[in-house]
């Protein structure tokens, strides 16, 4: 099963 | 001190309609460069990038940055009693909790104030990473939304595969599954009708189908729209703003365990 990823798994806080 | 001047009104409309539903409150942003957004939706899987460079507008006064807290759809409300070929002008003093829309109709004859209530919001600004992907598809927009609503009536997800036969959009439900493939096509009258596909590499990746339909309320601002896909990366739904900037979508994929 997929499970859904969220933004701040990717692009860090500046 | 801040004034803004927007003769084509009507974008910074239609740029509310795009946003207001994913989401909620926000931090517009005001420095030289322009006006600009960035906010994630409140689950955190999807963030919108929004820039409207300073050059576009017919007066752009900003003394220094500051960055006004709004409930979009508050703004959106106010910005609905704007007329289509109204010229907006934001205006806020410094220190102020307030925001002025000034709307005036083309002709003058009729000018409006509508002040809305500023608000305080922690707003954490993401860093987005320069990246390579491994496929870029630009596309009608008024397509890209026709494909998401029909697969939505099917299906939760979307596989959006780009391999050099094309790009193919995939779906399944309880009732069947679903694949539309759309093929380059740059022998077109116009070219804002072409479907133009750059690969570098195959990529086939799962994203939730609602969040590409709230994106496609930024159809009305482009003819086309840009994908930009790479393995697991978001992918990036790009809808230009004609000499003013662009309005960016990210949504994070759907990844097995």
């Amino acid at each position: 099963v997929n499970q859904q990823r969220q933004i701040t798994a990717f692009f860090g806080k500046k | 001190m801040l004034e803004l001047r927007l003769v084509q009104g009507s974008l910074l409309k239609k740029v509310l309609e795009a946003v207001k539903d994913l989401v909620n409150d926000a931090n517009f942003d005001c420095s030289a460069t322009g006006f600009s957004l960035q906010a994630m939706d409140s689950s955190h899987v999807a963030l919108v990038a929004l820039l409207l460079r300073s050059e576009g507008f017919e007066h752009y006064r900003c003394d220094r940055n500051i960055s006004m807290g709004m409930n979009l759809g508050n703004m959106a409300k106010m910005l609905k009693c704007a007329g289509n070929d109204d010229i907006i002008t934001l205006k806020a003093d410094d220190g102020s909790d307030v925001v002025t829309f000034m709307f005036e109709s083309p002709t003058q004859d009729k000018i409006a104030d509508f002040e809305m209530k500023l608000m305080d919001i922690d707003s954490e600004h993401l860093g987005i990473p320069e990246a390579e992907y491994h496929a870029i598809v630009r596309m009608p927009s008024s397509e890209f939304a026709r494909i998401c609503k029909d697969l939505s009536s099917i299906g939760d997800t979307v596989v959006i595969s780009v391999t050099k036969e094309g790009v193919k959009f995939s779906t399944r439900g309880d009732i069947g599954t679903a694949n539309i493939v759309c093929r380059q096509n740059t022998t077109v009258d116009k070219p804002e009708e072409a479907t133009v596909i750059e690969m570098n590499e195959p990529v086939s990746l799962t994203f939730a189908l609602r969040y590409f339909n709230s994106f496609t309320k930024a159809t009305p601002l482009s003819n086309t729209v840009t994908l930009s896909l790479s393995s697991e990366l978001p992918v990036v739904v790009e809808y230009k703003i004609a000499e003013m900037g662009y309005i960016r979508f990210y949504l994070a994929p759907k990844i097995e365990d």
